[in-house]
């Protein structure tokens, strides 16, 4: 554990943590993509399916459980829920998820580090979560003002993601040993897809107006 | 426990 890797696993439950206070405290999801959410629930079942087998650190085993909760929280707000779930944007959330899932599972199983069963659904789990924010990404755009807790919410993700790989170069220059290609090429990949938001977010945070994606 | 395959982060 270093600094790096322990702020990214904090801005990552931040970001969840400002998703649920947007839909419970404001109750609506406007500007939110259920597919994007659905998207992550997915990638954390099938990444932490080793909570059932492994165990690592205490820490470890209880942020995967919060992930997991407040994945299928977020999902159970936006699809159940008797008021939020009118405020969902149905007609700007219409990127196809599906094909996501099957790329990445395609991919999976091309490239992976050992052909089993776990191991698979892991990778597939990594390349998914890279290309997971894609909808929502989309929905942005389409949706033109974007409130304050929603262009959060991205920014923290994005944050997260960025923190990570100082993690990865803290920890390649560091610990003998430590390699692993697929989570760091899958890594810069998502990363690099929160560019433009950055770009976008940080002029208008700076011009101190409302974010607006062209 | 078992000891997992090397994947130590979230």
């Amino acid at each position: 554990m270093n600094v790096f890797r322990l702020a990214g696993d904090l801005t990552h439950l931040l970001s969840l943590v400002v998703l649920l206070l947007k839909i419970v405290a404001t109750k609506s999801c406007r500007g939110v993509s259920a597919k994007t959410q659905e998207l992550y629930a997915i990638v954390f079942v099938t990444r932490y399916l080793d909570l059932l087998f492994s165990f690592v650190s205490l820490y470890n085993s209880v942020m995967k459980v919060v992930f997991l909760g407040s994945a299928f929280s977020i999902v159970y707000f936006m699809r159940y829920h008797k008021v939020v779930r009118h405020t969902y944007d149905r007609e700007l959330d219409t990127f196809r998820s599906s094909f996501l899932v099957a790329g990445s599972m395609v991919l999976a199983l091309l490239i992976n580090s050992k052909y089993t069963f776990f191991e698979v659904l892991w990778t597939f789990s990594i390349y998914l979560e890279a290309v997971a924010i894609l909808p929502q990404l989309v929905m942005l755009q389409r949706t033109g003002n974007i409130d304050n807790l929603t262009g959060n919410y991205v920014f923290l993700l994005g944050m997260y993601r960025g923190l990570y790989i100082l993690n990865w170069i803290y920890r390649y220059s560091t610990e003998r040993r430590y390699w692993q290609m697929i989570v760091w090429v899958s890594g810069i990949i998502q990363t690099a897809l929160y560019a433009d938001f950055f770009y976008y977010y940080l002029k208008c945070w700076n011009e101190n107006r409302t974010l607006v994606i062209p | 426990a078992i000891i997992n395959e090397g994947h130590d982060e979230l």
